[in-house]
């Protein structure tokens, strides 16, 4: 996955991210695709959930999965949630839950509980910061004025680093991938550099669907596990979402 | 370590945006209606989509017996007898919802929550 959050020189906010899934799970010789990662992108769609037929807030998901890896509350935040592998995993968290300890939150359950009931961009800071989870994981969050954004590390039981938006130093936009942004990624899986480097080539002043989207459309951010990319621009309450598709030759992850 | 990654040669693309307006981009729209029973919320949308569910589902376990065709099976037996019951201690409304799209669609409902629970088993 890659998640993007950054700030037009206006001090407006956009996120986007592309979800990537099914590595490792069957590679299809013949089509050069992932078993799972076809099978999920037929599956994409743009949820608005709703109260008293107002729209509280917005998601994209699969067909049948109740959970929330991106989504926003127009006018308030926006949300991405990206895999971080570790030892200390999630099958961890589901062994300590089958054995009766329910004090960790459910990543994609969370996520659903801070779109429902978050008021503002700290509110939400906090909760995905603090509460103890089932797995890791990297939360990026953006708010809705100048400098609200940031991607919260997170292990099972606590924040590990919180990273920010910070326009007036010169950090107009953050960019995570499924590595700590304080250490070097994998160095066969990195999407991190050509990623800065085609934001850093976009500049500031061109951020915004477009260019975001062109930047999470370019090999090997774009890559075979790629099911979608999604654009939410929160003071419009904007979502957009899109299927994506790597051609050959393109990177299997 | 950023210099033994490798090289890119890809140049930033351009012009990608928007992309056409066909179903091959264009990703459907839904509304779930949270003033309804959470077991009704996803009904309407389960139920059109069950067949994609299930080949989801299918491929998965055609992964898995390709790994190990014995494990596999116990693997299914386990979630579909056992796992169902986990859905029972996970906090609501998220286990009625889950509980309402495995009686929608006639998933058993240990097959549903393995779905719904797939990035907690993958973080490894």
């Amino acid at each position: 996955c890659t998640s993007i959050v950054a700030e037009d020189p206006a001090g407006k906010l956009y996120h986007a991210r592309n979800l990537d899934f099914g590595l490792f799970m069957g590679w299809d010789f013949k089509n050069h695709t992932w078993v799972i990662t076809e099978a999920l992108r037929p599956m994409i769609m743009n949820i608005e959930f709703q109260m008293k037929g107002q729209v509280v807030y917005k998601a994209v998901t699969y067909a049948g999965f109740i959970g929330a890896i991106t989504g926003m509350i127009p006018g308030v935040l926006t949300m991405s949630m990206n895999e971080r592998f570790n030892l200390d995993g999630g099958y961890l968290g589901i062994i300590e839950w089958l054995l009766g300890d329910h004090n960790g939150k459910w990543m994609s359950f969370l996520t659903r509980d801070v779109l429902m009931y978050s008021t503002s961009y700290q509110q939400a800071k906090e909760t995905l910061s603090k509460d103890e989870l089932l797995a890791p994981g990297y939360y990026i969050l953006g708010g809705n004025s100048s400098g609200q954004g940031c991607v919260i590390t997170r292990s099972r039981e606590k924040s590990l680093d919180i990273w920010e938006l910070n326009p007036g130093k010169g950090v107009w936009y953050l960019l995570e991938t499924n590595y700590d942004h304080w250490k070097a990624p994998l160095f066969v899986d990195d999407r991190r550099t050509p990623g800065m480097r085609c934001m850093n080539q976009t500049t500031q002043q061109n951020v915004g669907f477009a260019g975001i989207f062109n930047v999470l459309s370019t090999k090997p951010v774009l890559n075979k596990l790629t099911t979608y990319t999604a654009l939410m621009q929160v003071n419009a309450g904007k979502l957009e979402t899109y299927k994506q598709h790597c051609d050959d030759p393109c990177w299997p992850w | 370590t950023h210099r033994l990654g490798p090289p890119q040669k890809e140049e930033c693309v351009t012009g990608k945006y928007p992309p056409p307006q066909t179903a091959e981009y264009q990703v459907p729209k839904y509304v779930v209606n949270l003033d309804l029973p959470a077991a009704d919320r996803w009904t309407h949308i389960v139920k059109e989509r069950a067949k994609s569910i299930v080949n989801l589902l299918q491929k998965f376990k055609d992964f898995v017996k390709a790994l190990d065709a014995k494990l596999a099976e116990k693997i299914f037996d386990y979630v579909d007898h056992n796992l169902g019951n986990l859905t029972n201690t996970l906090p609501q409304p998220y286990a009625d919802e889950i509980k309402g799209i495995a009686k929608a669609t006639e998933i058993p409902l240990g097959e549903v929550l393995l779905y719904n629970i797939f990035y907690e088993i993958f973080t490894v």
